[in-house]
């Protein structure tokens, strides 16, 4: 449902 | 400390919470400081004011949407915040962000002529008459002054800022207590700062007392948003930033 926020959260700490 | 929180562990907390801060900031205090006496021209503000209500919707949620990015990655930053359930991960940022930005917001507003900077200048409320919610405007750039009023420091509203975004007001968490212990060293971390910075014994009462505000602001920007969609739906549909529909719409 939140897919963006989703990704946002899982991508790595740049 | 209070709650079994030593003082270590709160001075940790601060820290990591106020460097998070700085790195996700989208300005630097100092490129704000530079930044502050530039306003749009006359010209400049009549070029806005004569946008299509549409056009500058479109421009003012692109411009969300970058700021609720940066937030993001201040969220992740706070020691703690990865190690809640995703849900709750989800729902404190479905429902902080905008606020968030807005006490963001007023590292970039210029109390003493009421400006706020947008597209590379600062300009007045007049600046977004185009997007026909005046209501909303004004009460934006009221929140930013009374906030500039309190003089926070920068580790103040980095504080301030993780404390709205990790609270226990938000409906359907999973694991509420997680949340709310993690808040309470938030606040501890808070009041503690803020003790030694100001003079004035009520200001963290007072910071506290915006909070209402900062909620009735992201309800009133739903309900504008609502009604612009009503008006406008192929420009929200097909034009506005897929997150910013993910989170408002």
């Amino acid at each position: 449902k939140h897919k963006i926020l989703h990704q946002l959260l899982q991508n790595s700490t740049s | 400390g209070p709650n079994n929180v030593s003082m270590g562990e709160l001075d940790r907390i601060a820290q990591n919470i106020i460097k998070s801060h700085l790195e996700t900031c989208q300005y630097t205090t100092e490129e704000l400081q530079q930044l502050a006496w530039q306003t749009h021209s006359y010209e400049e503000v009549k070029m806005f004011q004569g946008k299509p209500r549409d056009v500058l919707w479109q421009q003012c949620a692109i411009q969300i949407t970058h700021a609720i990015q940066y937030v993001v990655e201040f969220a992740k930053r706070i020691s703690g915040f990865m190690e809640l359930c995703q849900n709750d991960q989800i729902l404190l940022l479905k429902s902080g962000c905008l606020e968030v930005v807005l006490v963001r917001m007023c590292r970039a507003f210029n109390p003493l002529n009421n400006t706020v900077l947008f597209e590379g200048k600062y300009g007045g409320m007049q600046m977004f008459k185009a997007l026909g919610c005046d209501d909303l405007v004004s009460a934006v750039f009221d929140f930013a002054k009374s906030l500039c009023a309190l003089q926070l420091t920068e580790e103040e509203i980095a504080l301030f800022s993780a404390a709205v975004l990790i609270s226990t007001d938000r409906p359907w968490l999973m694991e509420p207590r997680k949340v709310q212990k993690l808040q309470e060293k938030i606040y501890f971390a808070l009041q503690h700062i803020m003790q030694k910075n100001h003079m004035d014994e009520d200001a963290l009462a007072k910071l506290i007392s915006r909070i209402p505000t900062l909620s009735a602001l992201c309800t009133l920007h739903t309900e504008e948003l609502q009604a612009f969609q009503q008006l406008h739906p192929e420009t929200v549909n097909v034009l506005f930033p897929p997150l910013y529909k993910e989170l408002f719409n």
